[in-house]
């Protein structure tokens, strides 16, 4: 029996590398017990722990039959929110996401905008799309456009589906040379939502405007971390471990000579 | 003298008593909560690394694939100079695990951490 070890008790111990990089990751501890979960809650939660366990066991074991193209998945939740006015009968905001992504260390292979289609909330049903804005001037860089919601084509069982999530591709607008040149890490998103679960200019409940506004859209970047940016990051080649780590990566175990 | 020690492998194979003592993989699962990491890290809950524990044998037969040196110095050890330690039963392959956690600033990262569970053990 050992007694629980904080990360923090092991932050003597630079040398060791998954420490270190879980050093740099892990929230301390010290924060009011339970925020750390508040934090990470709601839709990003869900739609996490839903693509966690389609693609590994309860034991972090990867599943055989579902493999990922990548190592790393950030979800990204917006750092700024402000309210536009005068959309019509769309409530529209827009949100800035900063993809603090470490060029040299990881490889940004897919980017994704997630948003729910269609809300369910307590205070009626809603319709919601997002868009990506051009960097500088909030132009719409994708083609949507905010008319009217289609209430008179989409039928009540549309509606009932929960999570309508819709994956936005936004990988060609996030090329790594786009982002470096800019000199910003920053993405820009329009996102509406529009009441429609009840006859067209009826007024929903009370603080609907908030309930949707607990649901913004979030990115997913699909990224791989490279051992060897783990070893820049850890300030080169200390140990003598790596070159041995470096060797046994270009020739695996398994091409091995039999003696 | 190591010529010796071959010829004597099938008889040695043969014998299964210190068997149960021989290098092998050990299950063992610890939780997030003992490391004292269930703060960050969501899922999963606990953690199976498993642990390779137990004697070489003296004659390190191909399914323990030891490399050349650890084969060595296990004649070292047995016909030489007893100083020189024997190999050590030491994980082998290794599977990955895939762990979802929070980061400080309140972003969920979905990771992969290669070479996190032992899954066969080697003399070396």
């Amino acid at each position: 029996q050992v007694g629980p070890a904080s990360v923090g008790a092991l932050s003597g111990a630079p040398s060791l590398p998954l420490i270190q990089v879980l050093l740099g990751k892990a929230p301390p501890k010290t924060r009011p017990q339970g925020r750390n979960r508040r934090i990470a809650r709601g839709q990003p939660l869900r739609y996490m722990l839903n693509l966690y366990r389609s693609v590994a066991d309860r034991h972090g074991r990867p599943r055989r039959n579902r493999k990922l193209a990548t190592n790393t998945i950030r979800l990204v939740k917006p750092f700024a929110k402000a309210r536009q006015p005068g959309a019509g009968p769309w409530l529209v905001w827009n949100l800035d996401y900063r993809l603090e992504i470490q060029p040299q260390v990881e490889h940004l292979v897919r980017a994704t905008l997630v948003y729910s289609q269609t809300l369910s909330l307590a205070q009626g049903e809603f319709l919601c799309t997002a868009e990506l804005l051009s960097s500088k001037d909030a132009i719409p860089r994708t083609t949507l456009s905010l008319t009217s919601p289609r209430v008179g084509k989409r039928n009540a069982t549309a509606f009932s589906t929960k999570d309508s999530w819709v994956e936005m591709d936004l990988s060609t607008y996030l090329q790594p040379w786009v982002w470096a040149a800019q000199n910003s890490q920053v993405l820009h998103v329009r996102h509406a939502c529009a009441y429609v679960g009840q006859p067209w200019g009826s007024i929903p409940d009370p603080g609907w405007e908030d309930a949707v506004s607990l649901n913004d859209p979030f990115l997913l970047l699909y990224l791989n971390d490279t051992l060897g940016g783990l070893w820049t990051r850890l300030g080169g080649l200390g140990s003598g471990e790596a070159p041995f780590e470096e060797k046994r990566l270009r020739r695996p175990v398994q091409t091995r000579q039999a003696r | 003298q190591a010529g010796n020690l071959a010829l004597d492998l099938p008889s040695y194979l043969r014998t299964n008593s210190i068997k149960k003592r021989e290098c092998s993989l050990h299950p063992f699962r610890v939780s997030f909560q003992q490391l004292g990491w269930d703060h960050w890290i969501i899922a999963p809950h606990s953690y199976q690394p498993q642990y390779c524990k137990g004697n070489c044998p003296r004659i390190l037969h191909f399914g323990y694939h030891s490399p050349n040196h650890a084969i060595i110095q296990n004649f070292i050890n047995e016909l030489v100079d007893k100083s020189v330690p024997p190999p050590s039963c030491v994980p082998y392959e290794y599977s990955p695990i895939s762990i979802l956690m929070m980061e400080q600033n309140g972003t969920i990262l979905y990771k992969v951490y290669e070479d996190m569970i032992a899954k066969s053990c080697t003399c070396r």
